[in-house]
């Protein structure tokens, strides 16, 4: 999957 | 997870706690936008499409699921339940939202992080939902007096993003290369669409008298 960090908001 | 978006996503969950009251207390959806509602729909399926393949922490795969659940809930009761369906004024709700839908669409094939699929939904999913309260305000404007858990809850929805960008200021100030610049800029139109509503909701409080937004 993409980077986890990147899309860590709501 | 700061204080602050702690603050944002519990904040912005008590708007839903509150619409579905009033949906669920009063039996209508007088006041309330069901374009601003689909919108929001929209905004929550785009948004999470990587709900089963990346997984955060319990709390954002929670989180995600309420906010998809109780999104197309709303939609659902407005359109479908024969009592909130009835109170429903599609006269008042005129807001040619498919043109928001089409251009941040638009929007977010020429701007977003990357450009694959996940990527430009998610960049979609956050210029939407900056002008997806529209359709609510112009109906608000429209339909003269505000009941007070419409107002709790457009008040409510503006102030979470108010607070994600205080969340986004302390995490640009606390972690090293922290830039959301999609979200950030996408966040403070959208705080700043409700300016207006802060003022009068704020009036009204004030003098303890009834939300009244100018025609």
């Amino acid at each position: 999957g993409r980077d986890a960090r990147s899309k860590d908001e709501l | 997870m700061n204080i602050f978006r702690l603050a944002g996503d519990m904040t912005h969950l008590l708007s839903i706690l509150v619409l579905l009251l009033k949906i669920y207390a009063t039996k209508s959806c007088s006041g309330v936008s069901r374009k601003t509602q689909e919108l929001y729909a929209i905004v929550f399926l785009a948004r999470y499409l990587d709900l089963f393949t990346d997984f955060i922490s319990v709390y954002n795969t929670f989180m995600k699921i309420v906010f998809i659940a109780s999104s197309l809930a709303i939609v659902w009761c407005i359109r479908v339940h024969p009592m909130v369906k009835r109170s429903y004024d599609k006269d008042l709700d005129t807001f040619r939202h498919y043109l928001l839908v089409a251009a941040s669409f638009l929007l977010a094939l020429f701007l977003h992080e990357k450009f694959t699929f996940l990527e430009i939904f998610w960049a979609f999913s956050i210029y939407l939902e900056a002008v997806a309260i529209l359709p609510q305000l112009v109906l608000l404007q429209r339909s003269g007096n505000v009941d007070n858990l419409t107002g709790q809850y457009v008040f409510f929805l503006g102030a979470y993003r108010g607070l994600y960008i205080l969340n986004w200021i302390y995490r640009y100030l606390t972690e090293p290369r922290f830039t959301r610049w999609i979200a950030c800029v996408s966040g403070v139109v959208q705080t700043a669409l409700y300016a207006d509503f802060f003022y009068y909701y704020f009036i009204s409080w004030k003098n303890n008298s009834k939300l009244k937004l100018p025609a």
